[in-house]
């Protein structure tokens, strides 16, 4: 349950870091 | 030492190492979902109150998706998924919780696909991935959003993968087709 | 109580002797071998020798000093190790003079019997031999047949000698003489032996002994010891990569609390590197945020303080084995973000680029990245794609005025190799298909070709090119053939402490679940020399027209595949990556189906 809020919560964090990347 | 903040009621731990503090933030963290815990004979099951609450607004995001008033449907849905992660307790039956967040999460890429927001429909979909959903159709949607992104090598790796899963699909042919000529263009 | 001392120096010299010869023989040889393999030594291809060039020209003088003083001083012929065997030898020599001339030894050697010598005959007579010569000196030696002027004591003397003579023919032929020559040396039985110390007696028993005693407690309690526990410490503090032990533990722990959440970037692997016990060890007064700082300094070509260049040169210099060390605990842990990650961080500091979209253009060396950023009119990222424009208009993208420098900076473009697939298959040696629970390997072949090479699809390639030889020796071992190939040319990357030579990393996945199925193979033999073709896309208008496949080298890459087929027939899909160590826009990624048959 916790690993899945986590994987959830990290969207964000992803999402800033693709734009970055590309 | 170990103490107990009465107010907070939380637990604290003077010089903890890493995996002292560890359990410590997961007591933590059941005991503050306990205090909210209304309900004294509360079980696995998902609360009533949260499923009617969630169910609401993703109905309301899929009657605007009728009415193509997308930005308006990605907002409901979006609020839907917020209240799923939020409102439900640590010791809720995980599968069905999945389930549910799977569900909304494939219209939200949907409605992100068509209104261009290819990289959070990409995290969405990564999502799916990750958790378990290995069908073809996210493997379409995750290759056309990387080649909308420009991300040629990425979308090759991605159809070869579902192409693997499913090597008959056809969309996948065509996918990876394409995903093969705008590298190649992309390479001079 | 009372023991016999070594007065006559009859026994320790042979020990001495003894002890030597056993460390210097093999020395010796250790030495002559290794001269006469650094002759040999494979030279770095002369397939790029521009590039080479290039490589020296372009290197800052930061660099230049940090090389020159960590250069590995080849040792010729003159080096410590062959005087110390030399006087070694020379040592040998002095015992051998103080043996020959010791009057006690030359006693002490006539008292051997040698049943050869006393009837005057090789030790290789036949019995044939051995009884002519026997009656011959039987006869010249009988007491009876001896000359009658003779005196007592030259009497005895001839007895004696008969006697002897005797002897030593019962001693070849007599089963019984026999044993016991064989067994004691001599015909008659255990003859007198002596016990006693090999050391002359003033070491033992008067005013030296005391310092013998110290010497043997130095050696036994402290010398022997500290050398032990220094080799075993330092076996036992480095794993089988090359990394030490905490630094791999540390990596280990890493990717086993791995959580998917967590993203990979190059940053994640920096962040990991920068705790190794390597650097720890290196500057212990340092911490990891100075080598982390370090790195990005070296990744954005920032320039320290001479001390800090230092610090920096030999920090980058260390990545090399660390990122190695990590690739193979992130592959033993199926990890293909990291491990992906792992190579593109390491073509980043061989090459002092960050992992961009850009990375292939800012790779080159010349390049204006601020002039790039703001032109482009169109959006130019790989270097194929930059060589489909003229000369004139590459440098005005990359912002280069000076022609000398754009010449430069193409040349070094145009010879970073791309791998181009040609034929990719599971092959099991001696099969035409690869069948279940049989061990196949993954074999390839590629074309190493320039960016500013036109593209042509592999049917141009008539069959016969890819055909290897499929006799016994082949299929006993089918990686022969590609190690027979060159190995490949030094590294541009005149911004690397170190000069290097490095190829691609294979990888291999499971398609089913994406995760990688074994460790790296490391590939690095392979030939360039089609870098060298005149093949230019700006040029060749007709590609059926002027494409000669005997123009181009085909490469052979063989990967070993670590888990046998599985034991049902089917498909099978792997995907297979090679990543390049050394530049960026050289890898290869495609997806290898297994098909299963009977």
């Amino acid at each position: 349950n916790q690993a899945m809020a986590r994987r959830y919560e990290s969207i964000l964090t992803r999402k800033e870091v693709n734009i970055n990347q590309w | 030492s170990l103490t107990y903040d009465a107010n907070s009621k939380l637990l604290a731990l003077e010089d903890a190492s890493f995996d002292e503090l560890m359990n410590l933030s997961q007591i933590n963290k059941l005991t503050q979902n306990l205090v909210g815990e209304s309900n004294p004979n509360f079980t696995p099951q998902p609360r009533e109150t949260s499923t009617v609450m969630i169910k609401k607004l993703f109905e309301t995001g899929l009657q605007q998706t009728k009415q193509h008033k997308f930005p308006e449907a990605l907002k409901s849905i979006s609020l839907a998924l917020e209240m799923s992660q939020r409102k439900r307790a640590p010791w809720e039956a995980f599968a069905v919780q999945l389930q549910e967040v799977q569900f909304m999460l494939k219209n939200r890429v949907d409605l992100c696909l068509v209104q261009g927001r290819f990289v959070d429909a990409l995290q969405d979909l990564e999502f799916l991935q990750n958790t378990g959903l290995t069908t073809s159709d996210v493997f379409i949607r995750k290759t056309d959003a990387l080649i909308k992104l420009q991300q040629f090598e990425l979308a090759k790796v991605e159809c070869e993968r579902g192409l693997s899963l499913d090597p008959s699909n056809v969309k996948l042919k065509a996918l990876h087709m394409e995903s093969t000529r705008r590298l190649a263009e992309y390479n001079g | 109580q009372s023991y016999d001392y070594d007065e006559k120096a009859e026994t320790w010299p042979f020990f001495a002797m003894a002890v030597l010869v056993v460390v210097l023989l093999p020395l010796t040889l250790m030495q002559i071998y290794e001269l006469f393999n650094s002759q040999k030594e494979e030279k770095f291809g002369e397939q790029t020798s521009t590039l080479n060039e290039l490589n020296q020209v372009l290197v800052p003088q930061s660099i230049k000093k940090f090389r020159a003083k960590y250069k590995v001083k080849k040792s010729g012929v003159w080096s410590k190790k062959t005087l110390i065997v030399c006087l070694g030898w020379c040592l040998v020599a002095v015992i051998w003079k103080t043996i020959d001339s010791n009057e006690a030894v030359r006693e002490a050697a006539s008292t051997i019997f040698d049943p050869y010598l006393l009837l005057d005959i090789s030790t290789s007579a036949t019995e044939k031999e051995i009884r002519s010569a026997y009656r011959k000196l039987s006869i010249k030696f009988h007491p009876d047949k001896v000359a009658k002027n003779l005196s007592e004591q030259q009497r005895a003397v001839l007895e004696e000698q008969y006697v002897l003579i005797t002897k030593a023919y019962k001693a070849l032929t007599d089963e019984v003489t026999r044993e016991n020559y064989l067994q004691y040396g001599h015909p008659d039985g255990p003859q007198a032996t002596s016990h006693g110390i090999a050391l002359p007696r003033f070491l033992v028993e008067s005013s030296a002994s005391p310092f013998v005693v110290v010497g043997y407690i130095a050696l036994l309690g402290l010398i022997l010891p500290i050398f032990v526990s220094r080799w075993w410490s330092r076996t036992q503090s480095v794993t089988k990569k090359g990394i030490h032990v905490k630094t791999a533990s540390y990596f280990a722990d890493r990717l086993f609390n791995f959580k998917p959440s967590q993203v990979v970037t190059s940053d994640l692997i920096l962040d990991w590197l920068s705790n190794a016990e390597e650097y720890k060890i290196m500057y212990p007064h340092l911490g990891p945020k100075v080598f982390r700082n370090l790195l990005n300094d070296h990744l954005q070509r920032a320039s320290n303080g001479e001390d800090l260049n230092e610090i920096k040169l030999r920090v980058v210099a260390k990545t090399h084995s660390l990122l190695f060390g990590l690739l193979d605990v992130s592959t033993n842990f199926r990890n293909t973000e990291i491990s992906l990650a792992a190579i593109d961080t390491f073509k980043s500091i061989v090459q002092a680029t960050p992992v961009s979209p850009e990375s292939q253009i800012f790779q080159l060396p010349n390049v204006d990245q601020k002039r790039f950023s703001e032109g482009s009119v169109d959006d130019v990222r790989t270097l194929g794609k930059l060589f489909t424009y003229d000369e004139k208009k590459i440098g005005q993208i990359l912002g280069i005025s000076d022609e000398s420098r754009l010449q430069e900076t193409l040349k070094v473009a145009s010879f970073i190799p791309r791998l181009k697939l040609l034929k990719a298959e599971f092959k099991v040696p001696g099969e035409t298909v690869v069948t279940p629970e049989s061990i196949p390997h993954i074999a390839l072949k590629v074309l190493v070709v320039s960016p500013k090479h036109k593209a042509f699809p592999p049917s141009k390639f008539p069959q016969v090119f890819f055909e290897e030889e499929q006799d016994f020796e082949a299929q006993k071992d089918p990686f022969a053939s590609a190690l027979e190939q060159p190995p490949v040319p030094q590294t541009f990357a005149p911004l690397f402490p170190v000069e290097r030579t490095g190829g691609w990393c294979a990888l291999v996945m499971l398609q089913k679940d994406g995760k990688v199925i074994q460790t790296p193979l490391v590939v690095d033999r392979l030939s360039f020399s089609n870098l060298d073709n005149d093949f230019d896309k700006r040029e060749i208008k007709d590609v059926e027209a002027s494409f000669k496949p005997e123009n181009w080298v085909v490469g052979t890459i063989k990967i070993p595949f670590s888990q046998p087929a599985p034991p049902q027939n089917g498909d099978y899909f792997f995907r297979v990556v090679l990543k390049s160590t050394e530049y960026f826009g050289s890898d290869l990624d495609f997806t290898l189906p297994m098909m299963v048959r009977d």
